[in-house]
């Protein structure tokens, strides 16, 4: 359960704008 | 140069293009309960962009799962209560039938960041949240 709350919080980090 | 949260009132997705911006609307949806909504559409984003590297195909079917179970089954979620009926049956049959394609929740997406675009964005923009910050 530990990993899929991982990789969907990676996944919707990926899709964030960085930085400006 | 205009400050970044007069930027944020001209659309939906000048705000989602701002770290800051983001941060701020979770908030206000944190407090109406919604946040899901947010976090369903960047996951929908992110999803769509893992097509670019080849050769995680074991991580996209484990991703869609993953996205459909947390945001879709349960019909009293706040997403999935947003999304039509046809559209869900549509993931459900994507994902149960391993048919994992990168637009297999671009219509979901679309439905979500509609609502988000008629009610919560413009809720937002008159909150106490987004009027202090300002």
């Amino acid at each position: 359960i530990d990993s899929e709350d991982d990789l969907l919080q990676e996944c919707i980090s990926s899709a964030m704008p960085k930085k400006k | 140069p205009t400050p970044p949260y007069l930027k944020w009132a001209e659309s939906l997705h000048s705000l989602l293009d701002d770290q800051d911006g983001i941060h701020l609307f979770r908030t206000f949806l944190k407090q109406e309960e919604c946040a899901d909504m947010l976090d369903f559409w960047f996951a929908c984003s992110g999803f769509r962009k893992l097509e670019a590297n080849e050769g995680n195909e074991e991580k996209k079917v484990k991703l869609a799962k993953a996205i459909y179970k947390k945001y879709i089954l349960d019909n009293n979620g706040i997403v999935s209560r947003q999304i039509k009926p046809a559209t869900k049956s549509f993931i459900k049959d994507c994902v149960m039938k391993l048919h994992i394609d990168p637009a297999m929740f671009d219509q979901a997406q679309t439905e979500i960041q509609t609502m988000m675009e008629e009610n919560t964005y413009p809720l937002f923009l008159k909150s106490d949240i987004y009027l202090e910050y300002t």
